[in-house]
């Protein structure tokens, strides 16, 4: 499971202090479906990075599967991630100077047994792209090369920051199909911010934000 | 208005080659609200680059307020973007090395009067934003910036790239606002590729791409 407790995160300071997580208090249990709902600019991005070890915390506790992550030393953090989290990021970050293919690849590298990246990339949608650079790309397919990366580890918890957002409805409803197919088949947690709300329908636990604070935490569907 | 006759563009060749647009021929009158709309990877966001001269085509003519912007030199189309084009980017190409409100003064810098831009930006909510750099924006921060950058230079025509992906549906909705305004109240010709179809309800014309030919032109609202 993943514990948040009192989580806060600031940025700058005086009068240009952005408080980006305000006392966040968060339980999510292996398996659930989690969809983190709010404004533009209301902490979802900083409540993910933060939540996977990604970013620092400036006060409060994050606990993944009983390990505090926000003690941990580099080395270690990194190690952690690298097996267990796989990160769909909002802005994709993909390697520019890696073909598709290449970029999931990186992915499955450092695990025992990773999913064939040809495999992913063809399961969404890309089997005519794999050998294209990023700058190749359409906004939509480099999406999908990110959310293919992310999958290649089989990772034990999957971030995602708006997976579906440059995606048309086609598209999006068979990456949605992926998600829920490795939630539901291989017990995967999944975490995601959206803005669709036909997304947010499948959520196990919806989690609403607002200038940084939780302003709710529903039960949106049985486990 | 803006013309296309059989514009057709390629990338690669031999059994690389990705045809991104088909043959497209396409009319929009002056002030129309034309929605762009298509899957993954159709062509949309070359026909934008294309139509506004930010790309070249292989294939065919654009000619925009009777020039013929497919044979103009680098000089002269160059100045014409920066008069009369505005450009809101999928991804939004802001420039990392100034501030919010300084990538807004970029857009309006060569016009006669241009908008205010500390205005434009309390018009899209970031209002407590203006003197921070892209890094320490949220994704729908960066593209709020984006879009009131386009309209610093009062542009003629408005091309937009998924101008709300990145939005929550409040702040979308009060984006459409500003875009409708500009265009029923003062004319500008909107160009605007969406997955949302809210947005495309507010179109005028749909024009539909798939793998890089059109598919349909339909009317949708009247003028
Ligand atoms: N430099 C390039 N080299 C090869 N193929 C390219 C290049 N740029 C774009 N393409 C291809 O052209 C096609 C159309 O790209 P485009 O960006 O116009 O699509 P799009 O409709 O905007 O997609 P999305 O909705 O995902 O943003 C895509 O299949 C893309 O892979
Ligand atoms: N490095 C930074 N310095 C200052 N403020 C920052 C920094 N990074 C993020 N912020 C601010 O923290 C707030 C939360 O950002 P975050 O990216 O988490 O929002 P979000 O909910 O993901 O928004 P969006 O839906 O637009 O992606 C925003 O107001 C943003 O401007
Ligand atoms: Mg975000
Ligand atoms: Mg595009």
């Amino acid at each position: 499971g993943i514990i948040l407790k009192n989580v806060t995160k600031t940025y700058g300071e005086g009068d240009v202090k952005t408080t980006a997580l305000d006392g966040v208090s968060i339980e999510i249990d292996d398996g659930a479906f989690v969809v983190v709902l709010g404004p533009s600019g209301s902490g979802k991005s900083t409540l993910l990075n933060v939540m996977s070890g990604l970013d620092t915390l400036d006060e409060g506790e994050i606990t993944i599967d009983g390990a505090r992550i926000d003690t941990m030393k580099d080395n270690a953090l990194t190690a952690f991630r690298r097996k267990h989290v796989g990160f769909v990021f909002q802005q994709y970050n993909l390697l520019h100077t890696l073909t598709a293919k290449e970029n999931v690849d990186i992915g499955g590298r450092l695990v025992d047994e990773p999913h064939d990246s040809e495999r992913l990339l063809d399961d969404v949608g890309l089997a005519k792209h794999k050998t294209k650079y990023p700058f190749q790309l359409s906004g939509g397919e480099q999406q999908r090369v990110s959310i293919a990366r992310a999958l290649a580890k089989r990772p034990k918890v999957l971030f995602c920051d708006e997976p579906t957002g440059a995606l048309d409805e086609e598209m999006g409803k068979a990456v949605l199909g992926i998600l829920q197919r490795l939630n539901e088949k291989h017990g995967t947690t999944v975490v995601l911010i959206t803005h669709n709300a036909a997304i947010a329908r499948l959520a196990h636990i919806i989690v609403r934000l607002n200038s940084g604070k939780v302003v709710s935490v529903k039960a949106n569907r049985p486990v």
